[in-house]
């Protein structure tokens, strides 16, 4: 059940870090 | 925004080239020694950006040519407005395999993926990947966004 839990919140940092970086606004490339 | 701690360089190196393998470029990416040519890298970076990294540019990366690293590395990776990142010793990548100094690249490259204009795309593809490699991939962007200057 714990494992369960830090499963859970890894997947949820992970989630929320992508998730800002996709409304991030975009940078010039190169 | 937190941080999660130093990156391990080894393993910073087998994720990204977990993650250059979605890009599915024509060479072949399966092991440290498929990169050094620099070939992988400069077909990654013509999708992320084809204008930029056009056809005249990709023309003069050819898989038998050692100076190919110069053309990648200078054209390419310089113009991030990153400051204190430890640019990668591109020779040592080039003539040793360098698996440290070849993360170090992919992490710059990580970086043109993720601030260009189709990022939704590689964001998303980087979102399916197993959750180990996510979250190297999470510690190279925060590393680098760290070294943004504005």
């Amino acid at each position: 059940d714990a494992n369960m839990k830090a499963g859970a919140a890894t997947e949820g940092v992970l989630a929320n870090f992508f998730n800002s970086l996709l409304s991030k606004k975009t940078g010039s490339p190169g | 925004m937190s941080t999660s701690g130093p990156l391990d360089r080894l393993e910073l190196c087998e994720s990204l080239l977990t993650w250059v393998q979605t890009f599915g470029v024509e060479a072949q990416c399966k092991t440290v020694e498929d990169m050094t040519n620099g070939v992988v890298m400069a077909q990654a970076l013509q999708k992320i950006d084809e204008v930029y990294f056009n056809d005249a540019w990709i023309s003069r990366i050819k898989p038998d040519v050692g100076d190919n690293w110069s053309v990648v590395f200078s054209y390419g990776i310089l113009g991030q407005h990153i400051n204190d990142f430890t640019l990668p010793d591109v020779s040592l990548i080039g003539e040793h395999s360098d698996p440290a100094e070849l993360g170090r690249m992919l992490q710059l490259i990580l970086g043109c993926a993720v601030n260009c204009e189709q990022k939704q795309e590689y964001i998303q593809t980087i979102m399916m990947m197993e959750e180990s490699v996510q979250h190297v991939v999470m510690t190279a962007i925060q590393e680098l966004m760290s070294k943004e200057t504005p």
